[in-house]
């Protein structure tokens, strides 16, 4: 069964979409198959895989609101093993047009779950989060089997850890109790700077093993590579955004090996 | 009557509270006497001007779902001329609590209109938004005379300024007649780096003088200033950053003259 990893943070801005591309196109470049759910209504990484605003027919929002079934909605990239489902801005309503449906929570799950798992042979689904705990946050966090947590290095993106990991806890006891942290990656560390210092430090000695020993750097070629509608790994493959990506998707595939 | 201004883009990590923040000291180191509304769950705004977390008995929760005078969330802070509301992580339930009434969408234009002007003897009232355009956000459209919309000089931030502008349109249309846009800031802004020109570039040409001719450059001494728990101009007076709004709050002032 495909492992299926959430990447969540409520704190804005903090490398969540340039995490979900990067990651899941080096797990492609590493021979797996990879689908990547987006599930922000700004649609950032449909737009960094270069699906155009205008060519999103099918969407995640078809997904949640209108129960169609997975596979009419995951499309082909120009990566080589990396399929998406597009997001577009009518997501943004999901909560108000959900509220009266009682399993509101569970609706991502069940789509997943609902697919046969021969018809999917993906080795990772990863699903990009937007900036809030909302209904959206919610329904990754009961789908997944972890939650890959971008940990900005800078300190109010330590403020709204605790909170995230509140939230964490409480899905693990009402609607998912498998699920569990699958670690923290400190972005856009750079080590020149004292406070990424300081934030790499707190986080290790709070969390220990939980943070990732792969840091990414900042890195420019990590923000225009979206620009060019393709992941680090193919609009510079020697940069050090390109090399951190690639990394963490070793450690993760060795620790799930 | 106060100037109330709406910080506001849903794209995350743009630098809204560290605009709401160092722009409301700004207008306080000038004379003028200024109310920063906390509206983020994450209450970034609050702790950045030290008001800790367990400290927050009275907030802009109170306000919107228990309805209370605005005057009993007011407190001051340590910065002279200038008071805070602030927010605790309650409000994030705000959409759902209130999704039964009709007047969602002018609760925080009400209580601060129905203060009587008098009592509020505010020359400007800023409002930090959560990266969603959610209920909270059209709270803030709605009650606000004008947008101010940081920008940063990355490409995903460009991409959704143009949804950011329909929802402003519609809350003109629909709640709010007078609104307007304050003006663009970018945010984070590198000299040396490509990216920022051509963001810089691609904005002034779209959108012309909405943008204000401040720039807010990268400065770490901007993101060091709130785990100190104050603005830039009280831990960094030199700073590029600190300068930067303290010319921001000139060029508002004046243009408002
Ligand atoms: N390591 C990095 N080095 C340099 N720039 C980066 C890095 N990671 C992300 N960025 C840039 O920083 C900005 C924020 O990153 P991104 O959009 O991935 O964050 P996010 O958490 O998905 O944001 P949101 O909360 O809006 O969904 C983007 O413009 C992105 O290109
Ligand atoms: N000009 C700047 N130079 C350097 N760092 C900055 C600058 N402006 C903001 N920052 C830092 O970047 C991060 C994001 O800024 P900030 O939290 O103000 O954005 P935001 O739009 O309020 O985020 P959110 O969407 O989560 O509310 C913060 O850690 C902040 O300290
Ligand atoms: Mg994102
Ligand atoms: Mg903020």
């Amino acid at each position: 069964a495909p492992k299926i990893l959430a990447v969540a943070n409520q704190k804005g801005g903090v490398g969540k979409t340039t995490t979900a591309i990067n990651l899941a196109a080096s797990f492609a470049r590493s021979g797996a198959a990879v689908l990547l759910i987006d599930l922000d209504p700004q649609g950032n990484a449909s737009t960094g895989l270069g699906i155009a605003a205008t060519d999103r027919e099918k969407s995640s929002y078809d997904l949640l609101i209108d129960k169609v079934n997975l596979q009419s909605v995951i499309r082909r990239t120009e990566i080589a093993g990396l399929d998406i489902v597009p997001s577009t801005v009518d997501l943004s309503s999901a909560d108000i047009e959900l509220i009266s449906n009682e399993k509101r929570l569970s609706i991502l799950r069940d789509a997943i779950r609902l697919t046969s798992i021969k018809e999917l042979e993906y080795q990772y689904i990863l699903i990009d989060c937007p900036p809030s705990l909302n209904l959206l946050t919610l329904n990754a966090l009961v789908a997944c089997d972890g939650v890959l947590i971008p940990l900005q290095s800078e300190f109010f993106a330590l403020e709204g850890l605790s909170q995230l990991m509140l939230s964490i806890r409480e899905v693990r006891q009402t609607a998912n109790p498998d699920l569990r942290i699958e670690g923290i990656l400190l972005t856009m560390y750079d080590a020149r700077n004292n406070l990424s210092q300081q934030v790499e430090t707190d986080a290790r000695h709070n969390l220990g093993d939980l943070v990732f020993s792969t840091v990414i750097p900042r890195n420019v070629r990590l923000s225009e590579a979206p620009s060019f509608a393709m992941p680090v790994l193919d609009y510079d493959p020697k940069s050090k955004g390109a090399k951190a990506y690639l990394s963490l998707a070793e450690e993760i595939m060795a620790r799930n090996a």
